[in-house]
């Protein structure tokens, strides 16, 4: 099972066509691994990012170089992966 | 014993204890609901369609279908739960029972059941099918890119390691074939609505292409309804459009193909994350989310049951 300890889904709302293009960049990037949960759709619209791990600094600082801002949506996917898990082990057994 | 009015509706299940549901559903309920086995994914798994039907002769009917991106977990939640609202609905003569009357609910819950089952035993964040087709680096087809509508334009990739791959072919996947076949030969689908999580829109056609669908003023007054409905119960804030003018250009994509055959009120949820949890919405989430959807999708299905083409 792949786990995703230490990633986070990060969100990005670009206000300028500049801010646009900077979050469109790392779609091209594909060694980051990135999984866009929402793509780019225009300004004003949220952009979701998980971002594996090893690649968090390297986004982060892309951002922070343009001086995008974001806001981190999920600080551990694993840690809401597990919660969900154990709900569904809870619920297996009453059935 | 376990029976559908002791089922956990506030928790995600296994594929397994899905596919366990339906066959009590029916059971419970053999003068309404019946299960269709409408083909067979790539791994061989059923592909079910619950039929609600209070009998006639192929009757105009609506489609439901939930979980074709199989990570989008709450979307095969709601469907259980729909499932389980139509019986309950029929039972206190209230709701769609009307509908009944005269037409079919046709509702396919798990539409992507290799994806789901994957999601559920190895990669909780995967979207797509499980194909593999020859030539191709990396496995799966995004079945929202594999219609025959638009299919391969642009709005899909064309690299099998994306998100959104378009498939070798227009119905390459044995999921989206499937549902092909069934359309056509049932020949007499009214209403068509795929759901989907997250993001809170209700769109329409078209994804491929700026020009305007025919019906769109109707489509555009319907959703407008059908989101003030939703959104009357929890609040919950929609944004409603087409889909290249609301998120963006998408080639290949289910509603477009329906609606090319014309099938008029096509429509495709992006259900809640309330703006925190993305696909990793939290299970007590579920039957809010199911609940505020049904409101919607009444609209839509009583609009479509007034309006016959």
């Amino acid at each position: 099972t792949e786990t995703f300890v230490g990633h986070q889904v990060l969100r990005v709302i670009p206000q300028n066509d500049e801010e646009l293009q900077k979050v469109q960049e790392l779609q091209e990037l594909e060694h980051l691994q990135l999984d866009f949960w929402l793509a780019p759709r225009g300004l004003g619209l949220p952009v979701d990012i998980r971002v594996p791990f090893p690649s968090l600094q390297a986004v982060k600082a892309h951002l922070e170089a343009a001086g995008v801002s974001y806001s981190i949506m999920i600080e551990d996917v694993q840690a809401l992966l597990d919660e969900e898990q154990r709900e569904m082990l809870r619920s297996s057994r009453q059935l | 014993p376990l029976n559908t009015d002791t089922f956990n509706y506030e928790a995600y299940h296994t594929i397994d204890e899905i596919y366990n549901f339906m066959d009590l559903l029916v059971a419970e309920n053999p003068n309404l609901v019946s299960k269709l086995e409408i083909g067979r994914s790539t791994e061989n798994r059923p592909l079910y369609v619950l039929k609600f039907s209070t009998g006639g002769t192929n009757r105009p009917a609506v489609w439901i279908d939930t979980g074709i991106h199989s990570r989008e977990w709450v979307t095969q939640a709601s469907g259980v739960w729909f499932a389980k609202k139509i019986v309950e609905d029929h039972a206190n003569n209230e709701g769609v029972a009307s509908i009944l009357e005269t037409m079919d609910i046709l509702l396919e819950i798990v539409t992507n059941p290799d994806g789901f089952a994957y999601t559920q035993t190895t990669n909780r964040m995967w979207r797509k099918t499980r194909s593999r087709h020859s030539g191709n680096l990396c496995v799966g087809v995004d079945p929202n890119r594999n219609w025959d509508a638009g299919f391969g334009e642009a709005g899909a990739s064309s690299s099998s390691c994306s998100e959104t791959y378009h498939g070798p072919y227009a119905n390459s996947e044995p999921e989206v074939k499937s549902i092909v076949d069934f359309v056509k030969s049932h020949g007499n689908i009214k209403a068509f609505v795929s759901i989907h999580s997250y993001s809170q829109l209700l769109l329409y056609p078209y994804g491929y292409t700026y020009t305007a669908v025919p019906d769109q003023q109707e489509l555009h007054e319907v959703s407008a309804k059908a989101v003030a409905a939703l959104s009357s119960l929890y609040g919950t804030q929609y944004k409603y459009g087409s889909i290249i003018t609301t998120i963006y250009r998408a080639s290949g994509g289910t509603i477009d193909w329906t609606y090319n055959q014309g099938i008029k009120y096509s429509f495709t949820f992006e259900l809640r994350d309330t703006g925190r949890y993305g696909f990793l919405l939290p299970a007590k989430q579920i039957v809010p989310t199911a609940e505020e959807t049904w409101l919607a999708l009444k609209v839509i299905i009583e609009h479509t049951r007034d309006n016959l083409y």
